[in-house]
């Protein structure tokens, strides 16, 4: 059978199904939710001179220090930085290239960091695509549990079975089977008149487009 | 007109719910195989987790040693006063005019407020500032912090999905993994404890 049994006998098919469909959705949005937080705006802060151009001006209202990376396009504020002391004071300018050397250390980490930070969104991006994948594959599923109330033996009832002339110019006839999938609406089913009511498939067909036509409404 | 006795629609529906029990048995195989995938981005997203737990490491003893050394540096009294101070008077107009010309024109917002900001910023700054990169070390500081607000936020959200997964995989349509002392379920933390006892420590939170 399709469930293996529960402790307490076989679970039914309302009980297994039903709570899928939600408990995709509550996973769908706690993953999503957080995508559109502010903090998922990625800090590709300036380690680069290409950085977001709204970025920068985000930081030139907030505090001004925006503006400081633009200092490479002055000369006398680039000078500043070459400016040599080391005359005055050899400990000092080791120091200093101490000080650059960790600073270029940190600044590489932080961007190899930004990388798995963003390998990281991708691994979570993939398992929100699965959700999705899931609630398509598997929400009518859940659908047809939610309208299950009782335990029909069956899952697909056939109502009725009738066969009549297209229209009234053509001769050629069609059979009209009519169905219910569990609990469902009526389903009409029109078959042409090549898918014969012997052939052993012929059930089969009807099933298939019985599905077809819950699983598009549902969508819808 | 109607062709068939009631047996033969109990047969035909019999024919047809075994089709459609066929199709949902389908669907439950595409779930599994669907559980599989989001468990196998599970062990590579905790891999992830264990590498930026060591980056983070590498990058905040980087930041410490960057800091400890400007903090040496900023004890050295202030040399070339003259020649800094020459230079910072002629820097600060040529980068107020860049600034507010790439403003203007990217920004479009009002940018009185934001040149007298700026005039103010810069002259209660030092040229010492930049000449020890003090804008790099803020910039790094700022990375930083929003690095671990990002993290927090995609740990925050996995765990609460993660949470709903474990239920909607685990006893529905597959047998459990035999309970052993190590099982953790397949999308909780490996040291799962109710959250109140788990101390938010901000790298592996």
């Amino acid at each position: 059978s399709l469930i293996p049994l529960s402790h307490y006998g076989p679970p039914s098919f309302h009980d297994m199904f039903q709570p899928f469909l939600e408990m995709i959705h509550q996973a769908q949005q706690a993953m999503d939710v957080q995508f559109h937080r502010p903090a998922f705006q990625f800090p590709d802060k300036g380690l680069r001179e290409g950085e977001d151009d709204r970025a920068v001006c985000k930081e030139i209202r907030h505090n001004s220090t925006g503006c400081l990376k633009m200092k490479g396009q002055c000369e006398k504020c680039q000078e500043i930085l070459s400016v040599d002391c080391s005359a005055n004071n050899p400990a000092q300018a080791h120091l200093r290239q101490e000080l650059n050397d960790s600073l270029q250390m940190a600044e590489r980490l932080t961007q190899q960091y930004n990388e798995l930070l963003h390998s990281l969104q991708t691994k979570m991006l993939n398992t929100s695509s699965l959700l999705e994948q899931l609630n398509e594959q598997f929400n009518w599923v859940s659908q047809l549990a939610n309208l299950t109330q009782g335990e029909d033996q069956y899952y697909l009832r056939v109502s009725t079975v009738t066969t009549h002339s297209n229209n009234s110019e053509e001769p050629s006839r069609v059979t009209e089977v009519v169905v219910k999938l569990f609990d469902s609406d009526p389903i009409t089913v029109v078959l042409p008149e090549e898918v014969s009511k012997d052939n052993p498939k012929f059930m089969d067909t009807v099933a298939e487009k019985a599905l077809q036509e819950y699983r598009k409404k549902s969508r819808a | 007109e109607q062709e068939v006795s009631d047996n033969e629609l109990k047969e035909m529906s019999t024919q047809g719910s075994r089709y459609i029990n066929k199709e949902i048995q389908n669907a439950v195989q595409g779930v599994k195989q669907i559980k599989t995938l989001i468990e196998k981005t599970n062990e590579e997203r905790k891999s992830l987790l264990n590498s930026l737990e060591e980056a983070k490491k590498k990058k905040e003893d980087a930041l410490d040693d960057t800091r400890d050394t400007e903090m040496k540096l900023k004890a050295f009294p202030e040399v070339c006063n003259e020649t800094m101070m020459a230079l910072w008077e002629e820097c600060k107009p040529c980068l107020k005019q860049t600034c507010m010309k790439f403003y203007a024109r990217v920004c479009r917002s009002g940018s009185g407020l934001v040149g007298r900001q700026l005039e103010e910023f810069l002259n209660q700054s030092s040229p010492f500032y930049f000449w020890m990169n003090g804008d790099r070390i803020d910039s790094l500081m700022e990375s930083d912090r929003q690095q671990s607000q990002v993290l927090d936020a995609m740990q925050d959200s996995f765990t609460r999905a993660s949470g709903i997964m474990d239920m909607l995989f685990q006893d529905r349509f597959f047998t459990h993994e035999p309970q052993d002392t190590h099982y953790f379920s397949p999308f909780g933390f490996p040291h799962r404890r109710p959250h109140f006892l788990y101390p938010k420590s901000r790298l592996v939170r």
